[in-house]
C-alpha cells in the first residue's frame, strides 16, 4: 500500500513534527506522478539507490543468545560492537537499553520490539530464555545470528528441541554453539548442519 | 567460572567474525 503522509518537515519524525496520514492507496505507485512508459522504474531505482546504497549492509547486525540468567555472552559481544562505536540496543533477562539509555517499564517481546525499531540502533543484542520462548514465543522471524551457549535445561526435552527449531530457524547467517556441551552437539548433529559453526575451548 | 567466560568472549568473537565486525 502506499501512505500519504503530510509534514512540515520530512527530514524529522513524526513525533516530533505532529505529521499526519492523510490517505491510504491500496495500488499505490510513485512513477504515476510523471507517467512515462520508457522510464518505468526509474523513481523506484532512485529511491531505492538512495535508501540502500551500492554496497553498503542493508541489514543492522542482530544477535539472538539463549541463555538463561545474566550472560556473559551478551557482555562480551556488548564489548565487540561497542569497541566498534556501535550503538547498541539490548534486550537481557534484566535489563532493556539502547546505548547507555535504560528502557523502563516494557519486557519481554514488547522489550525486543522496542529495540529492534529503535531507529538510533547501530547493532541488536536480544537475549532470550527457553522458558519465554516457550510461554511468548518470538517477536521477530529473522536475526542474523544466534548464539547457543548451553543446552537449555529447565524445560521437557522435546519443548526444548521445539525451542531450539524455531529460534534456530531465524538465523540467516550463523548459528555459533558451543560444542563443548555435548547435548548441544548431539542437537546440533541430529540437524541440518549448515550454517552451524561450533566453537570449543579444547 | 573461568572457562565460562573464556566461551562467552570465544563465541562472541565467533559471531562478530561472521558478522564482518572487526
Amino acid at each position: 500500500a502506499g501512505v500519504d503522509f503530510l509534514t512540515n518537515d520530512i527530514t524529522k519524525p513524526y513525533w516530533e513534527t505532529g505529521g499526519k496520514i492523510c490517505e491510504v492507496n491500496i495500488q499505490a505507485g510513485i512513477d504515476g506522478m510523471s507517467p512515462d512508459p520508457e522510464n518505468s522504474g526509474f523513481h523506484f531505482e532512485q529511491v531505492f539507490s538512495l535508501m540502500f546504497p551500492e554496497g553498503t549492509r542493508t541489514a543492522i547486525p542482530m544477535v539472538v543468545i539463549l541463555e538463561d540468567g545474566p550472560s556473559k555472552t551478551v557482555a562480551a559481544l556488548n564489548d565487540v560492537f561497542k569497541s566498534q562505536n556501535l550503538m547498541v540496543g539490548r534486550k537481557t533477562t534484566t535489563e532493556v537499553s539502547i546505548g547507555n539509555n535504560l528502557l523502563v517499564d516494557v519486557m519481554g517481546n514488547a522489550a525486543s520490539e522496542a529495540v529492534l525499531w529503535n531507529p538510533m540502533i547501530d547493532a541488536a543484542i536480544i537475549q532470550e530464555t527457553a522458558k519465554s520462548i516457550e510461554a511468548y514465543g518470538l517477536a521477530y522471524s529473522v536475526s542474523e545470528c544466534v548464539i547457543l551457549p548451553r543446552m537449555p535445561s529447565n524445560n521437557d526435552p522435546e519443548t526444548v528441541k521445539k525451542i531450539l527449531s524455531t529460534l534456530t530457524q531465524t538465523a540467516v547467517q550463523a548459528v555459533v554453539y558451543n560444542t563443548d556441551d555435548k547435548q548441544l552437539s548431539d542437537w546440533v548433529r541430529s540437524n541440518d548442519q549448515e550454517r552451524y559453526y561450533p566453537v570449543s575451548l579444547t | 567460572k573461568e572457562k565460562t567466560e573464556q566461551m562467552a568472549i570465544l563465541l562472541a568473537l565467533r559471531a562478530a567474525e561472521i558478522m564482518d565486525i572487526p
